[in-house]
């Protein structure tokens, strides 16, 4: 695993999202589910804790979006850059943006799972950068692995643990 | 120079565009040694993190990485 350097991180265990848009490719209870269960992946095994909000500024603004959307990184159309997301920090510190060129699914393999590509870009959101470890979650390249049995390899779990320590609560 | 004649030319800008964003090299400004150079060395970086063969070349093997999807964040060699 990777951190950022200058151990860039959240001052608070407590952090808010926010679902700004959502895509048409899936339900908005899928969506929400999605989003839902990829912070659950990083709350379980650190103190982190999550809480969402439906108006004003969240400290992970998640978003769906095509192209040029604002942020000086943009999209290209479908496949090749799936999302991205920026490390901890004030503004767009944190955010997370997914390519809507792409299709997005719920549970299927066809097309780009939800809950994979957001669980990875939440590592980002909070402080983890890419692994080379192709079996972790932080590996840039996707890859399609069962969601139902999905749990968050070793390599993201000590990433994640050296920078905000375990989860006393379990 | 690093690009073998087997590579098409959409390719070698696949690769280009590639290494200009997720390895932060620099738009060619200069002369065209320097930048297979530059190239080069962002090939290897790049073939580093994901445990290829090291050779600072572009081959089937590094394209195919650069042509699966991804996340856009820089990878941590860059």
């Amino acid at each position: 695993y990777a951190v950022v350097p200058g151990n860039l991180k959240w001052k608070t265990n407590q952090l808010t999202y926010r679902i700004e848009n959502y895509t048409p490719d899936m339900s908005q209870a899928e969506v929400d589910s999605s989003i839902e269960r990829a912070f659950k992946v990083w709350a379980d095994v650190t103190p982190l804790r999550f809480t969402r909000i439906y108006s004003g500024v969240a400290d992970i603004m998640i978003s769906f979006v095509v192209r040029d959307h604002g942020d000086g990184y943009p999209f290209d159309g479908p496949h090749g850059f799936l999302a991205h997301a920026f490390f901890p920090g004030p503004g767009i510190g944190g955010d997370a943006h997914f390519d809507d060129d792409e299709s997005f699914t719920f549970s299927s393999s066809n097309g780009y799972n939800l809950f994979l590509v957001a669980a990875h870009e939440f590592g980002h959101a909070l402080g983890l950068e890419h692994s080379g470890d192709p079996g972790a979650l932080m590996y840039p390249s996707y890859s399609f692995r069962d969601v139902k049995t999905f749990v968050l390899p070793q390599d993201d779990v000590n990433g994640i643990q050296a920078i905000y320590g375990r989860n006393t609560e379990v | 120079g690093p690009v073998p004649p087997s590579i098409g030319e959409e390719e070698e800008d696949l690769a280009k565009n590639y290494l200009k964003k997720l390895y932060n090299m620099k738009e060619s400004t200069r002369s065209f040694g320097r930048m297979v150079s530059e190239m080069s060395e962002k090939l290897r970086e790049m073939q580093e993190f994901f445990g290829l063969e090291v050779t600072g070349t572009l081959d089937a093997e590094t394209l195919e990485v650069m042509k699966k999807p991804r996340c856009g964040v820089p990878d941590v060699a860059a």
